[in-house]
């Protein structure tokens, strides 16, 4: 049952690559593991790497352990630091390092809070893909301002504000959808 | 295992008790600015023990409690229980569901209630362990959140994948 | 031509007051000066004038002078930390205070990059009002994926990846807003 | 006084020359995700005398240089110009017309030149300051940055109200 860091780490490693061939297709994803450097602000690069830090025990083993980086080319682009990304592109890269994890070890349940309000068109129907390929697998609860992640709901829930300033929900199914807006 | 089914009293602008029931497969929450969405997800973090009341964008643990509104007086305590179907015994205990439950009152003490028995915050927190839920519980994204797998420390994405394994 | 903080100060307060009725109908906003608090996160709420602290000479002559506490009360609610407001919310609360800084002093050109994106429709369509109000007194540019806020623009830029991995800009008048998709 | 055209060349993903011309009124720029949208507004703030990196969300100056692409090589240099009308005269200048460039090398010089002439840093923030652009250059908005306004500490809210002063 019990499963080690190494296990998952690989597991998740590979899954996410494979997501981010759908997310970002001709991109390429990679995810690393690196020496705990306690001065890292968390932007992958290769410059990190190139400072190591002798204030903490390096190593797998030590506590903390090795931290992992995540790196993304998107496609025609050169990989660089995962700071310059775009708004889109920070969060298609979260997403695919989500179900990277998500495909190497479920979680019941993924509530998701207007994670795709910065994708365009195109990325939307990739991320929404994703959530229709494994609704069967884990449920996904999502809260959203957008129609077409509306569009692949099972069950939609309108929450509004009462004119005594207190929430009300109301739940529909999707046949409803005319009707809850 | 998934999450039939969420009940809040008091709970931010969720004053009356209110109940939202799901299945399996995709749920869909949607309103206007300010409505409570978002603090729907705030009462799923905070009844699986978040302990950091800036995660769910108070600066006291007693800013869930509701607080009053134009046509309506402040509560004394608010309250959030989480019922979990468990058929696939994916949650390490015996019973085909498993009800969650977290309360706080104005005074500050949390009370933990783990399928009506009084729990500690330790026991609530090893169940959502036991599905992968660790403390970083990372599969509850808040607003604006989503970019912090990217901007965070690899120590951080470490821990995630730490508590799944 | 030199103007006094406390001039600027009164004029962005009362104009702020008026972009609220504009964003929050039924609302109130207040801007206040608060004495300086090294402690203080940022978060407006009577908690922290009740805690002063004598690490720093306070009074608005002093150095750094007295900081600006801003409060949104949204209709029907009960004001309380600005914290607790949803993303909507307080990019509205955020669009108030810009509005009201440039009604006391407009600068010559604004950029605004996707500020309305967590806004839903009523709101969308309350700071596209503002935006049309005010653009025959300063210049936006705006950078956004919304259609509504594509329909209010004069002139309308189609930025581009070309194969070789590099931006590419395209230039139409609003016209052509069919071509531009 | 209103911005009439910003011209990059090496400028991030805006490796060859390019030019954008402005009227007054509304603009809106649109396109896909990691297009250059936001690179443009990179480009004003730079241009203006922006001195910290992760407010263009870089780590060093040079970031903004392009680095290069699978069909392009990387660029030596970055510029950036910026030119605004100025026949209301609000700019304290004689010209009728403001331009602004400032270019950067892999070694990291920054030159700054205000109507062809080599200027200072520090004279183009005083022309900046001069139309309430100030240090905290709120008329600029960055992507993900709105909620700042509202986020940010008293003592910043005040600097901004300084500035338009
Ligand atoms: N303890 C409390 N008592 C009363 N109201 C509260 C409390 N805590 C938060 N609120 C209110 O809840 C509202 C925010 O709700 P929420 O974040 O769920 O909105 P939302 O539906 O997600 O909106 P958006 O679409 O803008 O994200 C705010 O107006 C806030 O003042
Ligand atoms: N120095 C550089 N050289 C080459 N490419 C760069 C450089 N700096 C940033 N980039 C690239 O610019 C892209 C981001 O562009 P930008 O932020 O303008 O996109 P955008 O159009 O605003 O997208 P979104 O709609 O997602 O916000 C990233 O892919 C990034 O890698
Ligand atoms: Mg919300
Ligand atoms: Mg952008």
């Amino acid at each position: 049952i019990e499963t080690t860091f190494a296990e998952v780490f690989e597991a998740t490693r590979g899954h996410f690559e494979d997501m981010v061939q759908v997310l970002f297709p001709g991109g390429k994803g990679v995810l690393r593991l690196v020496e705990p450097d306690p001065d890292e602000a968390g932007v992958a690069s290769e410059a990190d790497d190139e400072e190591p830090s002798d204030e903490e025990p390096r190593g797998p083993g030590s506590r903390g352990g090795a931290g992992i980086v995540l790196e993304i080319k998107p496609p025609r682009k050169a990989p660089r630091s995962m700071s310059l990304l775009s708004g889109g592109e920070k969060a298609l890269a979260a997403i695919a390092f989500l179900f990277g994890l998500f495909l190497a070890r479920p979680c019941p349940f993924y509530v998701l809070d207007e994670v795709e309000a910065a994708l365009d068109d195109l990325n939307l129907g990739r991320f929404l893909s994703l959530v229709r390929r494994y609704q069967d697998r884990t449920q996904f609860i999502v809260i959203t301002h957008q129609r077409r992640t509306m569009e692949i709901a099972d069950r939609l829930y309108g929450v509004a504000m009462d004119a005594d300033g207190t929430s009300r929900v109301l739940s529909r199914r999707l046949t409803s959808l005319q009707e809850a807006e | 295992a998934f999450l039939s089914a969420i009940r809040m009293k008091g709970f931010k602008t969720f004053a009356r008790s209110t109940e939202l029931l799901f299945e399996r497969g995709v749920s869909v929450i949607i309103g206007p600015n300010g409505s409570g969405k978002s603090n729907i997800s705030d009462a799923v973090l905070w009844a699986l023990g978040e302990q950091s009341p800036t995660s769910i964008r108070g600066r006291t643990m007693q800013d869930v409690i509701f607080s009053g509104s134009d046509g309506q007086r402040s509560a004394a305590v608010a309250e959030v229980t989480l019922l979990f179907d468990n058929s696939s015994g994916v949650f390490p205990m015996e019973y085909g569901e498993i009800e969650i439950t977290r309360r706080v009152a104005r005074d500050g003490a949390s009370e933990y209630r783990i399928n009506g028995a009084a729990s500690r915050l330790l026991d609530v927190q090893d169940l959502a362990a036991a599905v992968g839920l660790g403390r970083e519980m990372h599969s509850v994204i808040s607003q604006g959140k989503v970019d912090e797998l990217v901007n965070s420390t690899p120590a951080t994405r470490r821990a995630l994948v730490e508590d799944a394994a």
